[in-house]
């Protein structure tokens, strides 16, 4: 018997909103230690990372290891049903093909439930080696999905440089160039506001503004996001969920010809 | 130009 009751049952639909434009399909690994799911964009291009400890959640049991494979875009289309305030419990018998979201209004007086088909989705597991990065950079979220936004305008690929000093974003196309460049500051009255940088040697990667853009549906899962990068090494964005996990994506910069 | 290298290619599977 696998059961786990989120009280904030809107962070479950964010966690849904941010996966599920990369995403088809995936399987959800529900473990005693928590939820796990970890699957690479159609293309191969890029791959997602998740993860939900089970203390994060108001109630949690699991009996055995359970793997819930699940078309994402229905999961979406049954979250749509649950209201931001709503008390969500996610259940799924062991070996069970169905699982079943339960909502429920904070006083109690509406209880919906949906029961969903499960796939049997052939999943490819990857190893994510720990890396020593060269470079860190902490910033708000919403300053990272502004700037990938913006300069999506103006061109296909960003090029991130990182210095001790600052991160600059940059891009180029037909109609001409744009820059944007954010300066180291920790001293700020908000914490969430800082741009904080860990350089161990500076870097410049170009990536394609089509995954970043994809990745920044993460947003209103945290204020701040982390971007760790190194020379020839896949980019890891990082959207910490307070007390209960994270959504990390990777993505390879991209190679001159 | 530049080229988009897949994800599969940096990490192996497990």
């Amino acid at each position: 018997m696998f059961e786990a009751r989120l009280v904030q049952g809107a962070l479950l639909k964010k966690v849904l909103e941010s996966i599920k434009d990369l995403l088809n399909e995936a399987t959800w690994e529900c473990a005693a230690t928590g939820i796990s799911l970890q699957a690479m964009d159609s293309s191969h291009v890029s791959l997602v990372a998740l993860n939900l400890r089970s203390d994060g959640f108001d109630k949690y049991r699991c009996d055995r290891n359970v793997s819930l494979g699940m078309n994402l875009t229905n999961m979406a289309k049954i979250m749509k049903c649950a209201s931001n305030d709503d008390v969500i419990t996610i259940k799924a018998q062991d070996d069970a093909d169905t699982v079943t979201f339960v909502f429920e209004t904070p006083n109690q007086e509406k209880i919906s439930d949906y029961e969903m088909k499960l796939m049997n989705l052939d999943t490819e597991h990857l190893g994510i080696p720990d890396t020593d990065y060269s470079c860190i950079v902490k910033m708000p979220s919403v300053e990272f999905q502004r700037i990938c936004r913006d300069l999506s305008q103006i061109g296909d690929s960003v090029v991130i440089s990182c210095t001790k000093e600052g991160v600059k974003f940059s891009a180029a196309g037909d109609l001409g160039t744009g820059n944007v460049k954010l300066a180291q500051n920790a001293n700020v009255d908000k914490e969430e506001e800082a741009v904080v940088i860990e350089m161990q040697e500076p870097v410049s990667l170009t990536f394609a503004c089509r995954y970043l853009n994809s990745f920044t549906k993460a947003t209103p899962l945290a204020p701040q996001v982390q971007l760790s990068m190194s020379s020839d090494v896949p980019l890891v964005v990082e959207y910490k969920l307070e007390d209960m996990g994270y959504v990390r994506y990777y993505l390879a910069p991209k190679i001159e010809d | 130009t530049s080229a988009q290298p897949k994800i599969s290619s940096y990490f192996q599977k497990t």
